[in-house]
């Protein structure tokens, strides 16, 4: 009760992820043959703690504090993980989507969500091609679930924590027609 | 719309996500 979205923004961002979709395949080849910086090193698919550091960070993923980087030698990629760029996802076939969609939900379930986190999903869900293999279907229901546990468990209202939760609860259930885990209309 | 726009740049998915969360609060 008061955290989930009505069912007119919910319909909003169904059509909008629609929309990058669209956009998403019609720049994929263009990103696909850009090159990449010189430190993007994409893991291999089967590399699931190499694809957990890529995303989230060495930073994150170890845990550990890092005294703030200095501003003027820009942000270490490899400390705070790298973004989902175009140039980066446009790269990645269904197999390795699903794939790291699995690591991520795998460390979604015992760590906190964080942004990084989300703009991840967010984007490989964007990346997530219908009709969905049984494997990534049940994966993505398995999201959508965390997502509720934790949406639940938000004693201090964060806004964009919950407002996340919510848009990747909204696509899994309205997107991907996983019904029956949709929020009702409030 | 951005989307729309030929010029899709590279953190074109991250804008879109960004923006996504941030309608929840407007709406």
């Amino acid at each position: 009760e008061g955290y989930s979205p009505t069912l007119k923004w919910q319909q909003q961002q169904v059509a909008h992820f629609s929309t990058v979709r669209q956009s998403l395949n019609k720049h994929r080849n263009h990103w696909r043959s850009q090159n990449l910086d010189s430190n993007v090193a994409m893991p291999k698919s089967e590399d699931e703690e190499g694809w957990k550091k890529f995303c989230l960070g060495e930073r994150l993923y170890s845990e550990i504090e890092m005294l703030p980087d200095n501003e003027d030698l820009g942000i270490d990629y490899i400390k705070v993980g790298f973004p989902p760029l175009l140039s980066i996802v446009s790269r990645m076939d269904q197999a390795t989507v699903t794939s790291v969609l699995e690591y991520l939900i795998s460390w979604f379930g015992e760590k906190p969500f964080t942004p990084e986190l989300g703009r991840w999903l967010y984007a490989l869900l964007a990346c997530l091609e219908k009709p969905l293999l049984p494997e990534a279907h049940s994966l993505i229901r398995q999201l959508a679930r965390r997502c509720s546990e934790v949406r639940v468990l938000e004693e201090n209202k964060n806004e964009e924590n919950i407002s996340a939760l919510n848009l990747i609860i909204c696509l899994v259930s309205r997107y991907f027609d996983q019904y029956d885990l949709a929020d009702e209309p409030s | 719309q951005s989307e729309d726009s030929d010029v899709w740049d590279d953190k074109a998915l991250i804008k879109a996500y960004d923006k996504a969360v941030a309608s929840f609060k407007d709406a």
